[in-house]
């Protein structure tokens, strides 16, 4: 563990919990687009499927329920709850998700470490995590007047890849050895579709304006 | 590809 992979996990950490408490606080998820997060859900789902014969750390146990079970809350407050169901928006959010998701799964049964089940779901999760945001990236240039939280909430979900980046570098320069193309290629491909949100956002919050996507 | 890495990553 280092300092950048720590500062993280609990960056991405902080995206759900706002997200979260957008939703659970104001009953409303505005702006926010369901297909992410069932996608994000499916990440979780097929990143963790080694959750109980793979024991890393204490750490690493917590945190994977956490997000398994805050994803899947997520996704349940936008469908089942009345109010926040309400607020979504599903006119707007129409991006077929399996166009990401199916490339994705022919991709990890191509170019993978090892062609078993769970290796090549390991994988589908990493590919798929690259390119889940872009529904909401799609939704949010539809989106007029995106609000604070869910904002907060994307550049949150951006920063913390980011992290994992110089993650990646510290641990390549400190581990003889650590070498993690697959991984390495797909992180920087996530944090390369939030350029141009990273640059709108902090643009918006230098001038002090609502933050606008141009169309 | 190398042997599957260790998976001590979130």
């Amino acid at each position: 563990m280092n300092v950048f992979r720590l500062a993280g996990d609990m960056t991405h950490l902080s995206s759900i919990l706002v997200l979260l408490l957008k939703i659970h606080t104001i009953k409303s998820c505005a702006g926010i687009s369901l297909k992410t997060q069932e996608l994000y859900a499916l990440v979780f789902i097929t990143r963790y499927l080694d959750i109980f014969d793979r024991f890393t750390s204490i750490y690493n146990f917590l945190m994977k329920l956490i997000f398994l079970g805050s994803s899947l809350s997520i996704v349940w407050y936008m469908r089942r709850h009345k109010a926040v169901h309400r607020s979504y928006d599903k006119d707007q959010d129409t991006f077929r998700y399996q166009f990401i998701v199916l490339p994705c799964l022919l991709l990890a049964l191509v170019i993978n470490h090892k062609l078993t089940f769970k290796e090549v779901m390991w994988t589908f999760s990493l590919y798929l995590e690259a390119v889940a945001i872009l529904p909401q990236l799609v939704l949010l240039q539809r989106t007029r007047n995106i609000d604070n939280l869910t904002g907060q909430y994307v550049f949150l979900l951006g920063a913390y890849r980011a992290l994992y980046l110089l993650n990646w570098v510290y641990r390549y320069f400190t581990e003889p050895g650590f070498v993690r193309w697959i991984t390495w290629i797909a992180g920087l491909v996530q944090t390369l579709l939030y350029a141009d949100f990273f640059y709108y956002y902090i643009l918006s919050w230098k001038n002090n304006v609502k933050l606008e996507l141009p169309a | 590809f190398e042997a599957p890495p260790v998976k001590d990553e979130l």
